[in-house]
């Protein structure tokens, strides 16, 4: 007999520990979550988004992914645990139950899951996906550089022995069509955030262009009070701004696309470090990694919820 | 699996627009193998880099030939990942 009570929130487990305790989470929460197979990955594992909804039709949602890049393992431990922490508070929490009596939240928590395997059975370091590169002996595709927006730009490479590699073309990795497909097919997503690790940073578009977006004061406001509430848990330090202004210049990446589909507030997350781990945070800080970002994506989920579009 | 006894991951934090140029200039270079974890782009974050252990001498000698400074953020990658590894099982197990 299992229960979502005696699962570790606070450590690292494989993608088949995973994949079970969502059948265990949805089996608990049937009339808040479904558990949808939204494509299967180049080495033909399935890709399971947790859908937490109220019912209504196709009502505006939000969108959180974890684990793009297969060595952030503290992203997708953070997503096991966010969900959980979305199942349990709706019901007892006011203002998440009103947005998701309002709104959809959709949560993939491992949208690498061959890469995140990968970093379990063979190299740690892992960082791309693991499809095969046409004349080169090195395989994968960074997918955070294989979205269409700014395709091929600066900042991603195109080797495909380096760990930027952009792939042959946007969308090329079945990992990020199955996404796309997904999004562009349901049409009413209002917000799509992806979580990194680790450099402690809250970032929006533009990557492929130091160009302010059109709607750039308001998502630095909404981050800087994110991050206002991320911080008073723990005192943990974040920086704010597009990703070509804080970090560096970077095209192919998820939010850009996602913010010139339409979905205004798009935000990347780089989750904490403790400034001595980098990607093998220890996972007693798991925990304490997921309850501070809790307060910073339910703040943004707030403002969305408040400023329908 | 992938070993990396005695690899290092180092921290740089970088001072000046020269320095940045000259860690672009190892990033780009495929000698060391070098994994860069935080890209050189600013002078307001560091730089982390996992150096393999065949590489170590090389890449501090280059650093301090450009008066480049660094830590040692990760002594031995190793080690952590056994203790990540060991963890991992313990809580299987349990």
């Amino acid at each position: 007999e299992r229960s979502t009570r005696s699962f570790n929130f606070g450590a690292y487990h494989t993608l088949d520990t995973i994949y079970s305790w969502m059948d265990t989470l949805v089996a608990e929460h049937p009339n808040l979550i479904t558990k949808q197979e939204i494509g299967r990955s180049y080495e033909n594992r399935p890709m399971y988004v947790l859908k937490f909804s109220t019912g209504g039709s196709n009502r505006p949602a939000i969108w959180i992914d974890t684990g793009i890049h297969s060595r952030e393992w503290v992203s997708p431990a953070t997503g096991v645990w966010t969900a959980n922490k979305i199942a349990t508070d709706y019901g007892t929490d006011a203002s998440l139950t009103s947005l998701l009596n309002t709104m959809d939240i959709y949560l993939l928590i491992l949208t690498n899951p061959d890469g995140y395997v990968y970093t379990h059975s063979n190299d740690r370091m892992w960082r791309k996906t693991r499809s095969r590169n046409s004349g080169s002996i090195c395989r994968g595709v960074d997918p955070n550089r294989n979205w269409d927006a700014g395709f091929g730009g600066p900042g991603a490479s195109s080797s495909p022995c380096s760990d930027s590699y952009r792939g042959p073309s946007a969308h090329s990795e079945i990992e990020v069509k199955n996404v796309v497909d997904l999004i562009k097919s349901h049409g009413n997503f209002k917000a799509f955030i992806s979580v990194h690790a680790y450099s402690q940073l809250l970032m929006y578009p533009y990557g492929y262009t130091c160009t302010n977006v059109p709607h750039q004061a308001e998502l630095d406001s909404i981050g800087r009070a994110a991050v206002q509430k991320l911080t008073s848990l723990y005192g943990t330090s974040y920086k704010v701004g597009s990703i070509c202004k804080i970090i560096y210049q970077a095209s192919g990446g998820s939010i850009d696309w996602s913010y010139n589909l339409g979905i205004k507030y798009s935000f990347a997350f780089e989750l904490r470090d403790t400034g001595r781990y980098g990607f093998i945070l220890p996972s007693n800080q798991i925990i304490p990694t997921a309850s501070e970002t809790w307060l910073a994506l339910k703040h943004i989920m707030e403002y969305v919820r408040d400023h329908p579009y | 699996e992938r070993i990396f006894i005695g690899d290092q991951v180092i921290r740089v934090d970088v001072q000046s627009e020269e320095q940045i140029q000259l860690l672009q200039a190892l990033e780009t270079s495929q000698e060391w193998e070098l994994d860069f974890w935080l890209h050189p782009v600013s002078t307001e974050l560091p730089v982390d880099i996992r150096v393999p252990r065949s590489s170590l001498s090389s890449v501090k000698d280059y650093l301090q030939a450009h008066s480049i400074p660094f830590s040692v953020m990760i002594d031995n990658l190793q080690e952590l990942l056994d203790e990540e590894k060991a963890e991992m099982e313990v809580n299987r197990m349990r």
